[in-house]
């Protein structure tokens, strides 16, 4: 279904290199 | 101070990064199984310098090791030049064997190096698939890494420094998600 299709999309080869520079970019001090 | 992470951005960073572990069991089999391209060359696990330059590259590991000078990347997808990203086709063909070698030889390297972006990459990546319980090697080394992170954090110049997030971030996955307390921001 969608929700099988979308996450597949989300995991592509790329997914932990998206996963940590989304991490980083989100990052706020304290 | 000034530069440790706010406590909901460390939250949120191990919530997401469980959800990350749980999607890497969930595709390890179909990952694992896809043909790699012919130029991704694997080292053994001996192969402690094929290891460097495979993830952070000539550019990275050859420019240091030869006294600091730069060589210019010919071009950005040249993965011998730049290193190989921590895809999920590769990352996913590593046994736990092979996933502490290689965090201990990155964590080894970083002792003397700079937090580039192709090391924070891995660095993420490795203890991604990190099993837990952690072996007591396991801890060692990933504490190895938060210190390291930690000692280079206190001579960053502001925190507009753009390694502050990824040193950060790390720190955070070690003290927090693998419940290493101690070394925790408060």
């Amino acid at each position: 279904g969608a929700a099988q299709s979308d996450d597949s999309d989300i995991w592509d080869d790329t997914a932990l290199i998206k996963a940590y520079d989304k991490a980083v970019a989100t990052f706020k001090t304290a | 101070e000034g530069l440790s992470p706010s406590l909901g951005w460390q939250r949120q960073q191990v919530a997401n990064f469980s959800d990350v572990r749980q999607s890497i069991a969930k595709h390890r089999r179909h990952w694992s199984t896809q043909t790699l391209d012919e130029n991704v060359v694997m080292p053994k696990l001996s192969d402690e310098e094929g290891w460097k330059t495979f993830c952070l590259g000539e550019t990275v590991y050859k420019a240091t090791a030869a006294s600091g000078t730069h060589l210019e990347p010919s071009s950005a997808l040249d993965y011998s030049k730049m290193g190989f990203p921590p895809f999920l086709s590769i990352v996913s063909r590593l046994n736990q064997t092979t996933v502490l070698a290689l965090l201990e030889i990155l964590v080894g390297w970083f002792e003397e190096a700079e937090l580039v972006p192709q090391l924070g990459r891995w660095l993420y990546a490795l203890l991604a698939c990190l099993e837990k319980p952690l072996i007591p090697e396991a801890h060692s080394i990933i504490r190895q890494l938060a210190r390291r992170c930690g000692q280079l954090r206190t001579t960053l110049p502001s925190q507009e420094d753009t390694r502050l997030p990824a040193l950060n971030l790390l720190i955070c996955l070690v003290a927090r998600y693998f419940e290493q307390n101690d070394l925790a921001d408060q």
